[in-house]
C-alpha cells in the first residue's frame, strides 16, 4: 500500500520542487520504490531528475486527460528504484480545459486516473505548481497526507493560514481521509535572525506538525539542477544533502516505516 | 501619459513583489505618482506596503468583476506619490470564474476596468502571480510593457524561454503594442559562481534587454515585510536599497523621463 504525498504550497520558490526531488531520491536510496509526478507545467522536478528534452514526452498532462496512459507516459530516473511521471508545457493550459469539467468531476481526474495504478510503489511525491488553482486540488483530492515546504521567511509565512484553510475546505468537500503529515523549514538561513523567528513561531503554533529536520540555505543545492541531478547525487557531503538525507529518516519513523 | 508595466514570471519566490514594491517605493520617491496594482491573490504587495487587515478590504478582484469600481478600491500608501490596488484572497477563485467569459473577452476584463483611470498616473506597476493563467494574461493585455524579474538560478533561467514565448503568443493575439522592456536579474550572490554563470548566459543571449543594475541577494530586502515596509524605507543603506534606488535611476534613463 503506498504512501502518497502532495508538496504543496501556493507561495512560489519556497523548496517544492527540490524537496520531492532530493526526498524522492533519499526515499529511493533506502531501496524503497518510489514515484514523483511532476504536476509543474514549468517541469522543474522532470529537468532536475536529468530530462533535457521533455518538451516532447508524454506527460502529467495526458494523465490528466486520457485515463490508462499511466505506464505510457511512467519514466525511469537515473536512480535506482526512482520512476518519475514528467510533465512539460502541454500542461500549461490544464487549468483552463478543466475547468470545462463539471464541478465535482475535474477536481478528481487525476485521482481516478493516477490512483489505481500507485499499489506497486512504497512512496509516490506529488509536485505541486505554486498556486491553489485545479492542478494542486486535483493533487490534494488523489493523495492522503500533505507535506509543506516552508521558506523562513515573512511572505511564506503569510501564505501558511491561507494553505491550512484550503487542506481543510479539501477535507471537508472532496477527501476526508487527507491529512496534514507535516511542514518542513527550508532555506534556514543562520545568518539572519528572520529565519530563526519564523521557524519559532511555526514551531509554536504546529508543535510536532513541523519536522525536527530543516533545511539550511545551501548554494550546493541551488547548482545540483543544472547538472540535472538532485543535490544527493551532486554532492552528497554538503550541509543540502545531509538534511534530505535526515529528512527522508525522520518521514520513515514518523511513517513507522523501519 | 502613464507608463504601465506588468511585473512577470511564472517561477515561483523570483522576487516579483519585492521589485514591484521597492521599484514602485523609488520611483514615488521622486516625486512620480505611481500605482501598485497587485493582482497575486497572496497578496504580498499588499503586506509588503503596510496593509495588515486586507481581507476586508475591496480588491483587484472587485476591479476585474466590476467596471467603474476603480476609486472605490484605490487606496493610499504610507509613501508619498504611491498609491495602491490593493489584493486579498478574494481574487484567489478568479481564474475559474475568468474561464467562464468567452475566450477573446476574459483577457481584457483588467484592460477595460483599469486602463481609463491610468492618465492621473505618471508609472504603474501591475504584480503578477507565479503563473501564466489568466491573470498574467490579463496584466499582459493591459500594458505596454513587460519587467521580467530573474533569480539568477538554474530553475529561473530555464522557465525564460517558455516566458518569451507567451509574451509573443500575447503580442500577436491581444496587445501588439507590448513590448519586453527589461529583465532584472534578483537574488544576485556573489558567494557562488552560480550566479555569475546564469547572469553571464542571460546577457549573451539578451543582451541590451538585461538591465545593467543587479539586485543582490540581501537579508535585509527579506527582513522588511514582516515590518510592512519597502526595503528602501527599512533599511536605506543596504545593498538591496541601494541597487533598487539604481535600477529605478536607470528605468528613467530607459525611458528618457529626466
Ligand atoms: N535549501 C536551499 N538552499 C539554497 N537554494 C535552494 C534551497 N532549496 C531550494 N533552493 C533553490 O531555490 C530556488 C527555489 O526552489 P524550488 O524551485 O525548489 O522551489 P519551488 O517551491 O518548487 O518553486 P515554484 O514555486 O516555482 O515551483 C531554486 O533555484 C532552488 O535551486
Ligand atoms: N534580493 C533579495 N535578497 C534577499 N531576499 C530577497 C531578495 N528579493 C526577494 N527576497 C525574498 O525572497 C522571497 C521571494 O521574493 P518575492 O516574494 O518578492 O518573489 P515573488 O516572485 O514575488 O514570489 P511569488 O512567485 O510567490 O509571487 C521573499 O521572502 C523576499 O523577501
Ligand atoms: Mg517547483
Ligand atoms: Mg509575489
Amino acid at each position: 500500500m503506498a504512501k502518497v504525498f502532495a508538496i504543496v504550497n501556493q507561495k512560489g520558490g519556497v523548496g517544492k520542487t527540490t524537496t520531492t526531488v532530493n526526498l524522492g531520491t533519499a526515499l529511493a536510496a533506502t531501496g524503497r520504490k518510489t514515484l514523483i509526478v511532476d504536476l509543474d507545467p514549468q517541469g522543474n522536478a522532470t529537468t532536475g531528475l536529468g530530462f533535457t528534452s521533455k518538451e516532447g514526452m508524454k506527460s502529467s498532462y495526458d494523465l490528466l486527460t486520457s485515463p490508462g496512459s499511466f505506464h505510457d507516459i511512467l519514466q525511469p530516473t537515473a536512480i535506482p528504484h526512482l520512476f518519475i511521471i514528467p510533465s512539460n508545457q502541454n500542461l500549461s493550459g490544464a487549468e483552463i480545459e478543466l475547468a470545462r469539467f463539471k464541478k465535482g468531476e475535474r477536481e478528481l481526474l487525476l485521482k481516478e486516473h493516477l490512483t489505481p495504478y500507485l499499489d506497486e510503489y512504497d512512496y509516490v511525491l506529488l509536485d505541486c505548481p505554486p498556486s491553489l488553482g485545479l492542478l494542486t486540488v486535483n493533487a490534494l483530492a488523489a493523495v492522503e497526507k500533505v507535506l509543506v515546504p516552508l521558506q523562513c521567511e515573512f511572505y511564506a509565512l503569510e501564505g501558511l493560514s491561507q494553505l491550512l484553510k484550503t487542506i481543510r475546505i479539501v477535507q471537508g468537500k472532496i477527501n476526508p481521509s487527507l491529512v496534514l503529515e507535516g511542514i518542513v523549514l527550508t532555506m534556514f538561513d543562520t545568518r539572519s535572525a528572520l529565519s530563526s523567528q519564523v521557524a519559532n513561531d511555526v514551531r509554536s503554533h504546529l508543535g510536532k506538525k513541523v519536522y525536527d529536520t530543516h533545511i539550511p540555505r545551501n548554494v550546493r543545492i541551488a547548482e545540483a539542477p543544472s547538472f540535472g541531478k538532485p543535490a544527493i547525487l551532486y554532492d552528497i557531503k554538503c550541509l543540502g544533502s545531509q538534511a534530505y538525507l535526515d529528512l527522508a529518516k525522520e518521514l520513515l519513523q514518523r511513517e513507522g516505516d523501519k
